[in-house]
């Protein structure tokens, strides 16, 4: 099936978002 | 499959598998036994989303403490080396100067978190061991003998991580580690 990938970058952006907090 | 127990919200990213967050203390004065390790090891929590991992990760101070671990491991497998999947499995140990282990263990989760490792199934999770003198980090696979995972493994970690080349990298088999009851000594292989 397909895999979900992330690279560092788009993971690191994501740590800022309101959902993360 | 396993089942599911954590599941992402609304909007959130989703992760290729659930991994859970445990945390242990060492306790030096006592030698180590399996029901020491059950004893010591707590798990903190399981995470579905790209967003949940960061609200746990926040939460957690790492670094500040010596003789603690932190591990980040899919849902579903014990932190020990008797469990089914790492009965055949081994593992990839750096060894750190202190003061780079949090950076390092960030990139290392962010690789497996992003599946940048490639190798299917075969990750199970991660460990960083703050110590006194020094750091230790590892990652673990389901099967030590397939050398073509635990390769990949090894240079997705020196690229993910950007090792200077003389870092020594040290790969041991579960197994090895039953049979000296320690887990970063008496490494077998050396590249």
């Amino acid at each position: 099936g397909t895999r979900i990938i992330y690279d560092r970058k788009f993971l690191l952006d994501c740590r800022n978002s309101p959902l993360a907090r | 499959s396993r089942r599911k127990t954590v599941c992402p919200a609304a909007g959130e990213h989703p992760l290729q598998y659930n991994y859970t967050f445990w945390y242990s203390r060492r306790t030096p004065s006592r030698p180590a036994s399996s029901q020491s390790y059950e004893q010591n090891i707590r798990q903190i929590g399981t995470v579905a989303s790209v967003d949940q991992f960061w609200r746990f990760y926040h939460l957690i101070r790492q670094g500040d403490l010596s003789g603690h671990s932190d591990h980040l491991f899919k849902e579903g497998i014990k932190l020990h080396v008797g469990d089914e999947s790492n009965r055949s499995g081994g593992k990839w140990i750096i060894r750190l100067r202190k003061g780079l282990a949090s950076r390092f263990w960030e990139n290392i989760i962010l690789a497996m978190l992003g599946e940048q490792f490639m190798v299917g199934e075969e990750i199970c999770g991660a460990v960083v061991s703050i110590r006194f003198q020094e750091d230790i980090l590892s990652i673990w696979n389901r099967t030590s003998n397939d050398q073509m995972t635990t390769s990949r493994i090894r240079d997705t970690l020196r690229r993910v991580l950007n090792l200077p080349t003389n870092t020594i990298m040290e790969y041991k088999t579960h197994n090895d580690s039953l049979r000296d009851n320690s887990s970063f000594r008496n490494t077998k292989i050396s590249l």
